[in-house]
């Protein structure tokens, strides 16, 4: 669908309003629909590929090592927690060419001086 | 600015590369000068020149429209989310999602359209090499807001793109070297 200067608005409020429901949610806790957001983590990245898709709505180890490596990435405060910044940035439009691509470890952050690789525990 | 794995580049016989659109799609032209404007940003900064051919399946580079699963591996979503993707070099791939609301060209942009060109300066970035940055002004940065427009090289996607194929001799280094984006914050900056 291609437009020139035509005006269309389409409400991203029940984009946001899906994602709010993980609000402050951190490490131990269970939500149902943390298995999706740890197959979008994996689909940037993030999780391992290698890994089954068939995760569980528990927010663990694994959930938190992609939460922050996802953070460090966007250059966004590191807490292991999805806060507000994180979900909004979470819910934009993107490229679908992954983060990260190496297992573990993001070349992404360079933080525009020298080229050092940041690796994230998992 | 980052590079893939291997920091794969075209080699330096393949200075002149050659783009094509896939036929099936039937773009118009002012679709094409999308495209045509965001090759532009990339030749000005680098020796590396972008021509349009006919040939689908001879051009180095090939862009096509697509609708969900289209055969790659990596399906598109539907409207918003997944905009585009495109392979690193010198596989040339560029897929872009077919149910985005594409603004080809317009300053009027709201919230449930895409801008073409901001999306075509990203993924031509992909094409030649550079992998996603963490510089939030660069093009080279993974999410673009619905309802903004993001077409001028940043420093960091320059000092990227010129570390993989030097520098144009006819770029001065500083006359596109700014960012220019629409965003929408709770501040109210624009």
């Amino acid at each position: 669908h291609f437009y020139d200067n035509v005006v269309l608005t389409i409400p991203r409020n029940s984009t946001w309003n899906y994602f709010n429901k993980y609000l402050g949610c951190r490490v131990g806790q269970k939500i149902k629909g943390l298995a999706k957001i740890k197959q979008y983590f994996q689909r940037f990245g993030y999780i391992d590929n290698s890994l089954s898709n068939d995760f569980t709505d528990e927010f663990d180890q694994l959930l938190l090592s992609a939460l922050k490596s996802y953070q460090l990435n966007f250059n966004l405060k590191i807490t292991g927690e999805f806060d507000i910044s994180t979900l909004q940035n979470m819910v934009k439009p993107r490229c679908g060419n992954p983060d990260i691509v190496k297992k573990g470890t993001t070349h992404m952050n360079y933080g525009g001086k020298t080229p050092m690789d940041h690796t994230v525990a998992h | 600015f980052s590079f893939f794995e291997g920091q794969p580049r075209w080699p330096s016989s393949k200075s002149k590369l050659k783009y094509a659109f896939l036929p099936e799609n039937q773009l118009t032209d002012s679709v094409k000068l999308a495209f045509r404007r965001a090759f532009d940003k990339w030749s000005k900064v680098t020796p590396l020149t972008f021509t349009e051919m006919d040939s689908y399946r001879s051009a180095d580079i090939r862009i096509g429209f697509f609708v969900r699963d289209h055969g790659d591996g990596n399906p598109f979503d539907g409207p918003m989310k997944i905009l585009a993707h495109a392979f690193a070099p010198p596989i040339g791939f560029f897929h872009l999602d077919g149910e985005e609301n594409w603004m080809v060209d317009g300053e009027y942009l709201k919230e449930g359209m895409v801008d073409l060109e901001s999306v075509a300066v990203h993924e031509i970035g992909h094409l030649l090499g550079l992998d996603h940055s963490s510089e939030k002004d660069a093009v080279m940065f993974p999410t673009l807001e619905d309802g903004t427009r993001k077409v001028e090289l940043s420093r960091d996607d320059i000092e990227g793109v010129q570390m993989l194929y030097g520098s144009n001799p006819d770029y001065n280094g500083s006359s596109t070297v700014y960012t220019h984006h629409q965003e929408n914050d709770i501040s109210g900056y624009s």
